[in-house]
């Protein structure tokens, strides 16, 4: 990609848990 | 009957859908929403959104979201900082530069999406170390 300095990688959780159905 | 049942796992099955989703949001295929980001239009799909984004889960969940099919958020993001919100939902990669952090920082918030926000958070506080 242009003009990226650096990549860093992210183990944790991204998005919110979509509640399962009660 | 009985057998033992044997599982292959594709592991690189969910960035490919993911990948597959991002192209055809760029060609529009399917985008059932359009998103009036400081008088920006971007498209979208909403079960990407709802997946992504507390605000939008809460907004589309619902039946009033059913008939909804373009939103503009008065008072909410600038695009600048809500475009790279947007193509992390769809690539797993947020761009952040010192300049746009806070516009992006503000644009997570009022989505909801509060592990970009803690991201955020950690960019800005090392931006700040020496």
């Amino acid at each position: 990609h242009e003009g990226v300095v650096a990549t860093v990688k992210e183990a944790g959780r991204s998005i919110h848990e979509i509640p399962r159905e009660e | 009957e009985g057998a033992l049942g044997y599982v292959r796992e594709f592991t690189r099955h969910s960035s490919d859908v993911l990948s597959n989703l991002n192209e055809l949001r760029l060609r529009g295929i399917l985008t059932d929403v359009t998103l009036l980001v400081g008088g920006q239009p971007l498209r979208a799909h909403k079960a990407v959104l709802i997946a992504c984004s507390g605000f939008f889960y809460s907004i589309f969940r619902g039946r009033a979201g059913v008939g909804v099919d373009v939103l503009s958020l008065p008072g909410g993001p600038e695009a600048r900082g809500f475009a790279p919100l947007l193509d992390f939902m769809y690539t797993s990669r947020l761009r952040l530069s010192p300049a746009t952090a806070p516009a992006v920082l503000a644009a997570a918030t009022y989505l909801q999406m509060d592990h970009v926000v803690q991201a955020c958070h950690r960019f800005i506080q090392a931006s700040y170390e020496p």
